[in-house]
């Protein structure tokens, strides 16, 4: 993305601090990324432009903490995954990927039909599960999803499942009784098992814009996160907001979702996310 | 808030004594900051401040005992203009059905908005038909069909072995037999760079040529929003947007890019779940939203 020049001028940075601004990353992330990037640039006495890209990529990965975040599934099981996001953003999708990456490795999969209010929200999550070939745990539409997470837990048990995974009903972050909703939910599978969930997986648009950084921060408020799924990284937008929620909540990202097929779910990669971001 | 930011540095500014062009361009940085972060793109966002540094330059600002008050009003003024001036309302045929085909990324609301404005134009005493127009999403039609029926409105389906064009088609002829006069088509999200989908969505159109082709967009969509709205435009020249999702926190940037690059009017903001939560679109409380 960046245009071939032969010195490290202004325009340089100027570019680039569009270019992480146009990522989604925010103006006063990019303001201080480009700083440290001059300040790199001094000290290690680059002269060539075409290496200060690759350095702020270098930067970028430091900030996203380096090692990759896997999920935590060598628990003694069930391990217990809860999904939950706002409206839309790929929850459903993303626990049909999910399901299928774990059966793929051996695992024993069920999936807890939470989400009882959306229309056919049940219906979407059961499709998923026969094409998967997994179980799924479900009440009528309707019915407290409390109960549902709770009896899927208690299939999970019953079954000798080594991975139960949760979907909930899409929320926005700011309907505090829905927030209470999510947090009963959660309460109800740690009464069962103490580490329960042991993951708390929050769904991130990658199309989402600053926002996404009010939604990690009350969804984390309300349930403790663990990880972020960032979705639809096969569109244009580039997801740069979670550099700033890394930075400010320290949550990292565990998966990206590159599609909407079974197979379209990737371990995060902070490398190739920071090289992403400048192609 | 920016009106408490932009005192502050007008305050600061101020204290040197009589404001100069240049003390009003550092002042606009709280502007532009503003807009960043309400998601409103970053070219645009360029475009805009030019326009509002034009009149911010001028003697009722330096001049004025509230300058930050002028430059805030101006920067309203300059958004209300963009995003405002025509009618919330649908394309109507001169002999029905009136068709409108609805359209937008994945999980942006269009199956949702689609039974909202059927319900908001029965109200307007229209005889609306539902289309499940979605043959791939997992449960789509089914979707479709639970909202029609909370709302005792007739849903078309032909399952998901026929193809969008087709439905279409034998939905719009349907309509007609059965004295339907606003034929609304739900259609399966896509990436707009899909060539494929974008294909299809275009033979759809060329299938029944609808009255109305509604761009569905997210109101959290951040600086991606220019590019969605661009090539949708481009591929199916739209008549309107609806912005969805208002009744979270989203400063709903979206919505000033997506109008500044394509032109299209929004028409409608969704505001909640429950399907009767559309309004028609109001550009000043949209203004005062962006700004913060
Ligand atoms: N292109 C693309 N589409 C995706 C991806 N993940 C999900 N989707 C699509 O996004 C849309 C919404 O997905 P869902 O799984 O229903 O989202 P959700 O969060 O469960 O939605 P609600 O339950 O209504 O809140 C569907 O059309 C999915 O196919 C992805 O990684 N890439
Ligand atoms: N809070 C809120 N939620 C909304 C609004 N509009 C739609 N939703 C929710 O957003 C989610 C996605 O809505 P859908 O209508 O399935 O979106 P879609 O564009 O048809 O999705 P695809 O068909 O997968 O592309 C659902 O959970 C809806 O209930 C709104 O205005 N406010
Ligand atoms: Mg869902
Ligand atoms: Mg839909």
């Amino acid at each position: 993305l960046v245009k071939v020049r032969k010195n490290i001028d202004e325009s340089l940075y100027e570019e680039l601090e569009e270019i992480m601004i146009e990522a989604d990353m925010g103006a006063d992330i990019a303001i201080d990324l480009v700083e440290n990037l001059r300040g790199e640039v001094r000290q290690r006495k680059i002269k060539e432009a075409v290496e200060v890209t690759p350095l702020l990529q270098e930067l970028i990965q430091d900030v996203l903490g380096g090692e990759n975040q896997a999920l935590m599934l060598n628990v003694p099981g069930p391990v217990v995954v809860m999904v939950v996001g706002v409206n839309g953003v790929g929850k459903t999708t993303t626990i049909g990927k999910l399901a299928y990456m774990c059966k793929s490795q051996g695992q024993k999969v069920i999936i807890g039909a939470a989400d009882t209010f959306r229309a056919a929200a049940i219906e979407q999550l059961e499709i998923w599960g026969h094409r998967v070939g997994v179980d799924v745990i479900k009440h009528q539409h309707g019915a407290d999803p409390a109960a549902v997470a709770y009896d899927s837990l208690q299939a999970a048990k019953a079954r000798n499942a080594d991975v139960l995974i949760i979907d909930t009903a899409g929320r926005l972050h700011t309907k505090s009784n829905l927030m209470e909703e999510l947090k009963k939910i959660y309460r109800v599978l740690r009464r069962e098992i103490p580490e329960a969930p042991h993951e708390t997986l929050l769904v991130l648009d990658a199309t989402t814009g600053q926002n996404a950084i009010s939604q990690a921060k009350l969804f984390n408020e309300a349930i403790d996160l663990t990880g972020i799924v960032l979705t639809k990284l096969d569109g244009t937008a580039k997801g740069g907001v979670i550099i700033g929620i890394n930075e400010s909540l320290n949550i990292p990202v565990k998966l990206i979702g590159i599609g909407e097929g079974l197979d379209d779910l990737r371990v995060f990669d902070a490398g190739e996310f920071a090289a992403a971001l400048f192609t | 808030s920016l009106a408490e930011r932009l005192q502050d540095a007008f305050k600061k500014l101020k204290s040197k004594g009589k404001l100069n062009e240049s003390d009003v361009d550092l002042a606009l940085k709280e502007v532009r900051r503003a807009l960043l972060s309400a998601d409103v793109n970053f070219q645009v966002v360029k475009d805009f401040m030019k326009r509002v540094r034009e009149r911010a330059v001028g003697h009722d600002v330096l001049d004025s005992l509230t300058p930050a008050q002028q430059v805030i009003k101006i920067v309203h003024d300059e958004l209300v203009g963009l995003m405002g001036g025509e009618e919330s309302k649908i394309n109507m045929a001169s002999k029905p059905p009136t068709v409108i085909m609805m359209v937008g990324l994945q999980g942006a609301g269009k199956t949702t908005t689609s039974a909202k404005l059927a319900r908001l134009l029965r109200k307007q005493g229209r005889k609306p038909l539902l289309v499940a127009g979605d043959i791939y999403r997992p449960a789509a039609i089914k979707q479709l069909e639970v909202l029609g029926s909370q709302l005792d409105m007739p849903v078309f389906s032909m399952g998901d072995k026929q193809r969008p064009p087709a439905i279409a088609r034998a939905a719009k002829e349907s309509a007609i037999n059965n004295g339907q006069d606003v034929v609304i088509i739900d259609t399966a999200g896509r990436l707009h760079i899909d060539e494929e989908l974008m294909e299809e969505l275009f033979a759809v159109k060329s299938e029944i040529k609808p009255d109305e082709i509604l761009l569905v967009v997210d109101a959290m969509t951040g600086q991606d929003a220019v590019n969605v709205a661009n090539t949708f435009n481009e591929r199916l020249e739209l008549d309107g947007v609806v912005l969805t999702k208002l009744d979270g926190d989203a400063r709903g940037g979206a919505a000033l890019s997506v109008k500044a690059v394509t032109g299209r009017p929004i028409k409608f903001v969704g505001i909640g779940e429950k399907l009767d939560a559309l309004e028609t679109f109001h550009p000043n409380r949209m203004a005062d939203r962006i700004l913060g």
